[in-house]
């Protein structure tokens, strides 16, 4: 699965995920990525977050949505992507990947499995990564 | 507002020796969507643009590389979505176009619906004139060597990747 999400100079904020899917799936399975609020969801209002994992366990948290409400709630963007990958660790026992910016700019990528490749640039200046 | 993104690869097993190349393709992505951004572009195009890197690049489960379901076949899914009016689009188990992402974004910015599947998902994508190409030109030979390891016997592969993301 791949992703990103970003936030303009209006001050606008996007998400897009893109994957091929679980290798070996049944054929017609759909995972996260298409259904909203699980793959990606951005909202002005708080920020933008796209996913990657294990698409059903996503699906049952609703895990971009989950990982918002927690930033509406006043949580930084990496306290809410923990709060959310921590409580489908817990409640359905799936892991996975978030990046996340949010209406500030603030942006964070965190994952619950060991590897998740990502890359960042703010203030003109690159960040990239593999490992925790 | 100073304009930010971020891209992701996916999670997961990543072995050692392709540890630089997938560094490349995500700095190939961000690169790419932090110059729409640059130029006064909107989120929604640089997130579209970082993604559609990061599906023609061979590396990563997406477009070009997608991984094959039992049949040995190609179905990707896709989402875009704009914070501006909560607008988005989305495709599922879309077939014989390199870019899912660019469709989810005619399904968001050309229908009234949110998601599109399957052959309707296709017959959007002909009437949008999205260039078809076969399903086999996204296949790897990494993805059909996966796939061919997963049908040996004792293989559960969809159950061994409920750790691995």
């Amino acid at each position: 699965t791949v992703g990103a999400v970003a936030i303009d100079c209006q001050g606008n904020v996007a998400c897009a995920t893109s994957t091929g899917g679980l290798t070996n799936k049944m054929v017609g399975r759909v995972g996260d990525t298409a259904c909203i609020g699980s793959g990606g969801y951005a909202d002005n209002n708080v920020g933008a977050v796209s996913t990657t994992g294990h698409g059903e366990s996503i699906m049952k948290v609703i895990l971009a949505r989950l990982i918002l409400h927690h930033m509406e709630q006043g949580k930084s963007p990496e306290e809410a992507a923990d709060a959310g990958l921590n409580y489908m660790k817990s409640r359905v026992g799936g892991i996975g990947g978030v990046i996340i910016v949010n209406s500030s700019g603030d942006w964070t990528a965190k994952f619950s499995t060991n590897q998740m490749s990502w890359a960042a640039v703010k203030d003109d200046q690159l960040h990239i990564g593999i490992y925790h | 507002m100073k304009p930010v993104i971020v891209v992701h690869g996916g999670a997961g097993k990543i072995v050692e020796e392709l540890d630089a190349t997938y560094r490349a393709g995500v700095k190939r992505a961000v690169l790419k969507g932090y110059d729409v951004l640059s130029q006064g572009g909107s989120a929604l195009t640089a997130v579209e643009e970082a993604v559609i890197v990061l599906e023609d690049e061979q590396i990563f489960n997406a477009g070009h590389g997608s991984v094959l379901n039992e049949k040995g076949d190609i179905e990707m899914d896709a989402i875009i979505m704009d914070g501006k009016n909560l607008d988005s689009g989305a495709v599922s188990a879309i077939r014989n176009i390199a870019n899912p992402i660019k469709l989810a974004r005619l399904v968001m910015e050309k229908t009234d619906h949110m998601l599109l599947t399957c052959e309707g998902a296709t017959l959007f994508a002909k009437a949008q004139g999205i260039p078809e190409v076969p399903n086999e030109s996204l296949v790897t030979e990494r993805s059909r060597k996966r796939w061919m390891k997963n049908l040996k016997e004792n293989s559960n592969p969809v159950a061994d990747q409920i750790g691995l993301g």
